[in-house]
Order: C-alpha cells, then structure tokens, then sequence
C-alpha cells in the first residue's frame, strides 16, 4: 500500500458517497446514467469473486464488500426508490457495445486462460469504460448539477491516482500489471474533457455547461 | 506481471 493508491482508494469510496448523497438529499436521480451503475455492478461482481478464495487484508476484504454492496444498493434507489425521477429516454448509449468487446479482449488477454482470471480480465476492460454512458448522458444534456460533478470527479481523481501508485509499485517492488495500467491509462484519459470544464467552470463557481 | 490468482488492488 502507498498513499497514492490509498488516497486513491478512498477517493472511489468518496465519489460513492458523493453519489448516494446526491440521490439521498435531491430524492432524485436525475443526471445519473443508470447504465453506467449497473455496469459498475458488474465490474464489481466479476472482480471481487476473489472474496471467498483469496484473502489480502482487512482493508482490502471491506473495500470490496463496500463496493459491491453500495452499487447494487444505487441502482435499488434508481430502479424502485427513485424510479420516477430516473429518465431512460436520455440514457441511450448501448451498454452492449461495450460489454461484447470487453468479453472478448478479456478471452484474448487475460494472465490465465481460467473463469477467475478471464472475469478479472473482463472486470478491468469493463470498468475502463463503464463511465462512458454517464458522459454521453452529460453531453447530450449540456450541462449537469453540481453534485453529480464532484462525484465524477472524485471517480476520475480515484483513477488518476492510481497511475503513480503503478510508476511507485514499478520501482519499489518491481511490479507491473499491464493490463491494470493500459485499460486504467484509457480510463484515466476518457476524463480529460470533463476534468478541463470541471477545473474552468465549476470549480471557479460556475455551472457545468458545456458549449452549444 | 502480478502473482496469478491474486489480484490485491481495487
């Protein structure tokens, strides 16, 4: 553990809470892609598999009880809770366009031809771009709540962190996860538009707006 | 590469 990764790591816990608070306060889920969620429940399912065979640490076993247990508890607020307020109409990107292809490269590149490795494979091609239905979502509607903005930059910082944590990993233990930092590198780059209006507008006390 | 079967980042 360094604190790159850790500050990482609570910043993803941060953007979650950031979101639940969001829905809790506003009883509302307007602006949320709930496609983006439920492809979050997915990358978190596949990857945390690992919970009942392979124990790391106390920190580590909570993060993901957390992860999967906050995600699918979003998408029970956006799917009953809060139904009426979630509008499908403006949340069209078709999630299967990302899901087959990340099921294949997970086939192609994996570190073992097994079910866990392949699930953990697909885990981290899905995640890289499970936030693309919430940016399509923000850039069909133009603008967005301030709240919803300060989640997804938490969820963008959690993914910038972890590049250093890699660069520190390399030189202090001489490990490299290729597939963790391609598909995270990819990731991290799909949030520069956003972070460029993010750091101009709304952090200069402005409204989210993107230009017509 | 990471020890197979054990993945410890989130």
């Amino acid at each position: 553990m360094n604190l790159f990764r850790l500050f990482g790591d609570l910043s993803h816990l941060a953007s979650i809470l950031i979101l639940l608070h969001k829905i809790q306060t506003t009883r509302s889920c307007r602006g949320i892609s709930f496609k983006t969620q439920a492809l979050y429940v997915t990358v978190f399912v596949a990857r945390y598999l690992d919970l009942f065979y392979d124990w790391v640490s106390l920190y580590n076993f909570s993060m993901k009880v957390f992860f999967i247990s906050s995600s699918i508890y979003i998408l029970y607020l956006m799917k009953v809770r809060f139904r009426p307020t979630h509008d499908p109409s403006i949340d069209t990107f078709r999630a299967e366009y990302l899901v087959g292809p990340c099921v294949v490269l997970a086939l192609i590149f994996n570190y073992k031809f097994t079910f866990p490795e392949v699930l953990w494979s697909f885990s981290i091609f899905l995640e890289s771009v499970a936030i693309l239905p919430q940016l399509f979502m923000l850039q069909r509607t133009g603008e967005a709540e301030t709240i919803t903005t300060h989640y997804l930059a938490a969820l963008g910082a959690y993914r910038a962190l972890y590049i250093p944590n890699w660069i520190y990993r390399y030189f202090s233990e001489g490990v490299v996860d290729p597939i963790a930092v391609i598909a995270g590198l990819v990731q991290t780059a799909l949030y520069v538009d956003f972070f460029y209006v993010y750091f101009t507008k709304v952090l200069q006390g402005q409204k989210f707006e993107l230009p017509a | 590469t990471p020890r197979e079967g054990h993945h410890d980042e989130l």
